[in-house]
């Protein structure tokens, strides 16, 4: 389902070129369960972008479920995004003004769901990653797991076919962390493709395949554990 | 040097109160090398804003150094925190216009330091978490593990005595936690007190004492290890 060939990206600044991505191909088809490990500064998040259509490569092709990503204007793109695609910022991104609980029901503004269809489906979410008794509280108001918790939750509510998780588990202990893996692999095996960036070898080892990312390049690629 | 007596904290909501800290006793004597572990929303940061001096309890005492913090007023607390206190807060807190440099540079304006003296010191608080290439770079224009490790930068740059850290690696590769960890303990082995609140038990193992927060309490507290 997702085709990335020969995929570039530098970001250019006034003194420097960054190259992020340095010729990526990436295959990932659709119902696996990938992870994507490597350092600090590595291009998980800048990949992660491209793939979740918040950025555009520099050079380099994008297939996404057979669509030409890169013929896309700006809205056919929002649209793809918000109807298939479910993204867990590597920090969070949650309104630093709205409720845990309007956070998670903003994406589903864009279904023509109704009010009291998209309250329920949120609260639902929530009680999911145990946030029932966090619903009122607004991101400052909450710790950092529990910012992590409702990102998770609103990456859900639209029910997407593709979950993408920049590191998800971050700020969680282990026990909350392995509830959150098992909600994935559930998804995962009800046919989610699932894509997880992690630094937790814990995590990388229970995922089907795991893609090694150094210095914006793919240095390996090995299926197995899991 | 740090003495907490029945410290509670209540965050005061219009429709609820929440319990963060329920009568907390901890003592930390200088040079100790603490790690503080607990589920997701427990009180940890609670506790750490706290002996920080970011925060005031509701109820209970806290002597730090000898120091009875609570007679203090806002500008003796921070002139405090400033001189002893280096803090890597759990979602960073960088100021989002500055360089990395700035960022690090910045503690040392209540120093006195002339400017050439605070560029270099800022220079070498990166070189030391290995950013010296990324000094230029705003917040924006960094991964999320560099601006964890600017944070840490920026946390060390005014040689404090006490360090509190809140989930120092969260958001580190393991190999690169794992030299943060070796860093904080060659201070910690120069006389710096050394507080780090971590979801790793990797990193909790390398500490002299463990405390357990479950629920606004403390639950246990074991010295070993390390
Ligand atoms: N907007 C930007 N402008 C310039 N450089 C950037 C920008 N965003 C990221 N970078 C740089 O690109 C590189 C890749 O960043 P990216 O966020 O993809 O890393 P990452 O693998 O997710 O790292 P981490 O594990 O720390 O989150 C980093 O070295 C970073 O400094
Ligand atoms: N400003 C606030 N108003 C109301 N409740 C708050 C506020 N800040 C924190 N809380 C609540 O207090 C509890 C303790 O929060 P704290 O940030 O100390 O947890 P934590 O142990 O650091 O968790 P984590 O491991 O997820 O970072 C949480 O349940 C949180 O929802
Ligand atoms: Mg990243
Ligand atoms: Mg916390």
């Amino acid at each position: 389902v997702i085709e990335l060939a020969s995929v570039t990206r530098v970001y250019e600044m006034a003194a420097e070129s960054v190259h992020a991505l340095r010729g990526v191909d990436l295959e990932i088809r659709a119902g696996e369960l990938v992870s994507i490990i490597g350092p600090s500064g590595s291009g998980k998040s800048t990949l992660m972008n491209l793939i979740g259509c918040l950025d555009r490569p520099t050079a380099g092709t994008y297939r996404l479920g057979g669509t030409d990503i890169l013929g896309l204007d700006d809205d056919a793109l929002a649209r793809l995004r918000n109807r298939h695609i479910g993204f867990v910022f590597q920090s969070f991104n949650l309104l630093p003004r709205q409720t845990a609980r309007e956070n998670v029901a903003l994406p589903l503004r864009y279904t023509g769901a109704s009010a009291s269809e998209r309250t329920q489906r949120a609260e639902e979410a929530l009680a999911r990653v145990e946030l029932k008794d966090r619903m009122e509280h607004r991101p400052d108001q909450l710790s950092g797991g529990q910012k992590q918790r409702v990102a998770i939750a609103r990456a859900l509510v639209t029910k997407p076919s593709l979950l993408l998780a920049d590191e998800p588990t971050g700020s969680l202990d282990q026990s909350t962390g392995r509830e959150i893996l098992a909600l994935f692999k559930r998804l995962n095996a009800e046919g989610v493709t699932v894509v997880i960036v992690t630094h937790d070898p814990a995590i990388a080892a229970e995922t089907h395949r795991q893609v090694h990312i150094v210095d914006g390049r793919i240095v390996a690629d090995e299926r197995g554990a899991g």
